[in-house]
């Protein structure tokens, strides 16, 4: 339900999706809600030219023309989240205590170049 | 590595919960209202509560640390049935943390309807006394003061201006909590079942919201 769908090659920059479980990292014992959610990632290639789908900064455009000059000195944009949301955990804390506490930029929503 | 994780987290250290008391259902439904399915997460502010009508992004609801005391051992000729201490450790809330809003509760477990009268007196420490003094040197501030019955499971009292100068330790003593039972014109004084209702007394426990400002930035509003 995240962004727009892109049929991109699979090399091609885009989000992966990625569900962590909290019992998979030790942390059942204190994570009450939820057992997990989709963290997603980011991976794949920024080539050139950048086309629209691959969400290219202008800072990326100009990268990859200064890639195409001098592809030894300048490496190609990389491929990271631009959009991103957040989650709300309910846990225990240290005194027992019951904490609904909300969590920036935790999830992957889009990525870009 | 998972210590730095969790320090981004805001916890200095993995929790080891020792006795996890139950979720409130409050908690429950602000955690389904922000991530349950039919969520519109896109549009959820996670920086307001609009259940309390706060601004906040942290929820908690904080353990009572406080033991009961006999009040007959002060005051043998008086007619309190209960009589506890209050303490929330709130130094848990991180420094950016800024309460909103403060609720106690205090738990039955059981309402009546035709139960009888209890007048109920809640005090803020403002000084300890030594240990082995008793009450004699402790001070206290009332806060409030009601009559009830036993219609409800819970009673709450808001406590918001409390917490906000609890943030600073050194002011944090504390609470009292008394009850006692109403002279009605047909019991007389000394009965043995003037407490009788007030033994199903559960527990206390505080809710507090808080806004973190670093996370949470005000947008101005609209001219």
């Amino acid at each position: 339900s995240h962004g727009r769908l892109k049929f991109l090659p699979s090399n091609m920059c885009k989000r992966r999706r990625l569900y962590v479980e909290f019992g998979d990292v030790g942390w059942q014992k204190w994570v009450i809600a939820p057992r997990g959610y989709f963290a997603n990632y980011c991976q794949g290639e920024c080539p050139y030219p950048l086309t629209d789908v691959l969400n290219g900064s202008n800072h990326a455009i100009l990268q990859t023309l200064a890639h195409s000059f001098e592809p030894n000195d300048v490496p190609l944009p990389c491929c990271i989240p631009i959009k991103m949301s957040p989650i709300s955990v309910l846990f225990y804390d240290n005194g027992d205590n019951v904490v609904l506490k909300h969590y920036e930029n935790m999830s992957v929503d889009e990525c870009g170049c | 590595r998972e210590i730095m994780l969790l320090r981004n987290l805001g916890l200095p250290s993995r929790p080891k919960p020792v006795s996890p008391p139950h979720v409130p259902s409050i908690l429950w439904k602000l955690f389904n209202q922000r991530m349950g399915p039919s969520t519109a997460k896109k549009n959820a502010n996670l920086c307001f509560v609009e259940d309390f009508n706060v601004p906040g992004s942290t929820v908690r609801a904080i353990s009572d640390q406080g033991r009961f005391v006999n009040p007959h051992s002060t005051n043998p000729t008086t007619t309190v049935c209960l009589e506890k201490r209050l303490f929330f450790n709130i130094s848990i809330m991180e420094k950016e943390e800024r309460v909103t809003m403060g609720r106690l509760e205090v738990r039955f477990g059981q309402n009546t309807y035709y139960g009888r009268l209890f007048d109920l007196r809640l005090y803020r420490i403002t000084q300890l006394s030594l240990k082995g003094m008793g009450n004699q040197k402790m001070s206290r501030k009332l806060l409030t003061a009601q009559t009830f019955r036993l219609l409800h499971k819970s009673l709450y009292f808001n406590l918001t201006e409390t917490c906000q100068s609890w943030q600073d330790p050194r002011k944090n003593l504390g609470l009292t909590l008394e009850i006692s039972p109403r002279k009605e014109g047909s019991l007389l004084a000394g009965q043995l079942d003037e407490c009788q209702g007030i033994q199903t007394f559960l527990y206390t426990s505080l809710l507090a919201v808080t806004l973190d400002s670093a996370q949470c930035t005000m947008s101005r509003a609209k001219r």
